[in-house]
């Protein structure tokens, strides 16, 4: 028992001495929040500005409370980079009030967008996701302020110009040399067994064997005459911990992490001591916002809330849960840098894993399934261009709600008559921005999509492409295909249904030629992609067509159809000089 | 649906970011136009920052 990150966090409340001159000296150092009618704090801010040099360190975020527009239970989750936290669930009110806070390790380079989503929690439904807010942390705790409450309004998934409720939080960072002074201080708070907030000499001495240091074990005695300032033969936490840290800047005490035993010092004193604190919270269950998911969506299943309390998920196992463990496809956002869950129906994840990753269901494939797909994808064209069809368009945006924006749409809902129409929906001008546009040797992404990029198919069939029978050649076919192809990169823009779907030329040249390649409307899902019975990408339908650049040689642009999306149309003509960012056509249901 | 690009050998020099999602077997979510790497042949590689280790000013 040594108290939690919580009760920390509140000692300029709990009326003790020792506490109030602690959090006195710790605030000190908090870079404060922007500006804000709130004020939180008591003490006068000494503020730096945090340059972005020196980007590292831990953020301290606390979620306090919302004021939602309706009554429920309520649960916020903190998304940065690929980790996830959420708070305990809120009583049944309309401002749900959290208070928990969370330290988060800001790396250099690292992910500085923090995501807040709010959800909504009851025994009847399941959870949903009611509002968000990002947060560019960079931002926000490199300005000077003289308060540190925010209140940032909560937008609706599917259109971020709608706001649904505000919410309160307190962000700041901590000094790295209070946050080591701090450190100190708890850990030596576990060995202080009498909890009389001293030392003796025998435990000073176990607490040195704790750390693994043998020249620190041999020169006991001297640091601890160092840090008995008074010669009393006990030592205070504060005489220790100040020991400890002008120790550190000079000759390391602290050899392995005391939590986790991992040994220290391959990299630098900043990453062991923010790993040391991390390791701590972490280890103790001391943070009031549980974590280890990887997004705010994993954070809201129960089942897994249960079974990944405190696990951590390395991020080297994530990206497609492949053979049984396939529910879900997660995806890195480039510009958060956070990961994205990709929301694919339950009843399809079956169905697909048990046609394209067995055996039997590929045997079934080659048995009929094939002309199936293809009829199927026709019914569903030309219902697709029926009237009638036109009604699904509310639910369709409803079911991926956060992930379908309609307010970068050219035209409102209404306007579509077919929810063929509304899937090959345009963008208003400028919602893509083109990066550099006036420079041709730079390439750009072809369409909104999800990206794998590899500089050889040796790689690609690496890390993705698991079909047997790929290569380049056979993707291309032999009257396209060169030499200087086979040994190319590969790029593949994978369009998920609620995507805009018209895809663009990624560079500048003229279009040489088209060549259409009859084939299967497998899916082109990464299940079926991974799946080493399926060849997706050299048996499907599809039109390969070459640009022409100055910049690049020749590109091969290959439009893929898949189940249902199985019509691809081309807006250019052979012959045309067009510009990397211009629309090439569109994906739409069909055959 | 799908695309897929294929430039000649030595053509690109495809954003690093997006090679190392892939090497984790990670997508990467991305939008029409942002940057996908810039051509090798043009000998101007070096002018642009890598994108991993560009700070925000």
């Amino acid at each position: 028992g040594h108290g939690s990150s919580r009760a920390d966090a509140s000692d300029d409340s709990s009326g003790d001495g020792h506490a109030r001159h602690h959090h006195s000296r710790f605030s000190r150092f908090r870079r404060r929040f922007r500006s804000n009618r709130h004020d939180h704090g008591s003490d006068p801010p000494l503020v730096k500005n945090l340059a972005a040099d020196d980007f590292a360190g831990i953020a301290r975020i606390e979620i306090i409370s919302a004021e939602m527009q309706f009554k429920d239970r309520w649960f916020a989750c903190l998304s940065l980079g690929e980790r996830t936290y959420r708070t305990e669930t809120s009583d049944h009110t309309e401002k749900p009030i959290w208070r928990s806070e969370k330290k988060l390790v800001l790396e250099k380079d690292g992910p500085t967008i923090a995501r807040i989503s709010v959800i909504e929690t009851n025994r009847l439904s399941k959870n949903n996701l009611v509002g968000y807010c990002e947060i560019n942390l960079l931002e926000v705790l490199s300005q000077e302020s003289e308060n540190n409450i925010e209140e940032l309004s909560l937008l609706d998934p599917s259109s971020s110009s709608t706001t649904v409720g505000s919410i309160s939080i307190l962000c700041y960072v901590e000094d790295p040399i209070e946050t080591e002074k701090f450190f100190a201080r708890r850990i030596l708070s576990v060995v202080d067994l009498n909890g009389d907030g001293k030392l003796s000499y025998s435990e000073f001495a176990e607490l040195i064997n704790a750390f693994g240091n043998q020249v620190a074990a041999i020169k006991t005695e001297d640091l601890f005459k160092q840090a008995d300032k008074n010669g009393d033969g006990v030592v205070d936490l504060d005489e220790l911990a100040t020991l400890i840290a002008v120790q550190q800047e000079n000759e390391p005490l602290i050899n392995n992490c005391p939590v986790c035993g991992e040994s220290l010092g391959k990299l630098d004193k900043l990453n062991d001591m923010i790993h040391m604190t991390l390791c701590f919270d972490e280890g103790t269950g001391n943070q009031v916002m549980t974590g280890g998911f990887l997004t705010d969506k994993e954070a809201s299943y129960g089942w897994i809330f249960k079974l990944s309390e405190w696990a951590h998920v390395s991020s080297y196992d994530i990206g497609l849960r492949s053979g049984s463990s396939a529910s879900h496809i997660l995806v890195v956002d480039r510009r958060t840098k956070g990961l994205v869950e990709e929301i694919i129906d339950g009843k399809i994840v079956l169905s697909m894993r048990a046609i394209y990753q067995s055996k039997v269901g590929l045997t079934l494939i080659n048995t009929g399934v094939k002309d199936l797909l293809q009829n199927i994808s026709e019914k569903q064209g030309k219902r697709m261009n029926s009237h009638e069809s036109a009604k699904d368009i509310p639910k369709f945006i409803e079911f991926f709600i956060g992930q379908l924006k309609m307010d970068e749409a050219k035209y409102p809902i209404e306007y579509f008559k077919t929810f063929n129409e509304f899937f090959i929906r345009e963008l208003k001008p400028g919602a893509r921005p083109i990066a550099y546009p006036e420079r041709d040797d730079i390439a750009v992404c072809a369409a909104d999509c999800r990206l794998m990029a590899f500089n050889s198919a040796n790689e690609s069939l690496r890390f993705w492409i698991k079909g047997r029978k790929f290569s380049i050649q056979g993707l291309l076919g032999k009257d396209t295909c060169s030499s200087a192809f086979v040994d190319g990169s590969l790029v593949i823009f994978r369009l998920a249904p609620q995507d805009y779907h018209r895809f663009h030329v990624p560079v500048s040249g003229t279009i040489e030629s088209f060549v259409d390649i009859p084939g299967y409307l497998y899916t082109v899902n990464p299940i079926a992609v991974n799946s080493k019975y399926c060849n997706v990408f050299t048996e499907n339908k599809r039109v390969v067509s070459i640009i022409s650049t100055s910049e690049f040689g020749k590109v091969a642009f290959v439009a893929i159809g898949a189940t249902m999306v199985g019509s691809i149309t081309f807006t250019k003509n052979e012959g045309d000089y067009v510009h990397k960012g211009d629309e090439f056509g569109y994906f739409s249901f069909g055959g | 649906s799908t695309v897929i690009c294929v430039f000649e050998k030595d053509a690109i020099q495809i954003d690093e970011d997006l090679l190392s999602n892939s090497e984790r077997s990670l997508e990467t979510l991305v939008s029409v136009g942002m940057r996908l790497g810039i051509s090798k042949r043009s000998g101007r590689i070096d002018e642009l920052p890598n994108m991993e280790t560009c700070k925000l000013e």
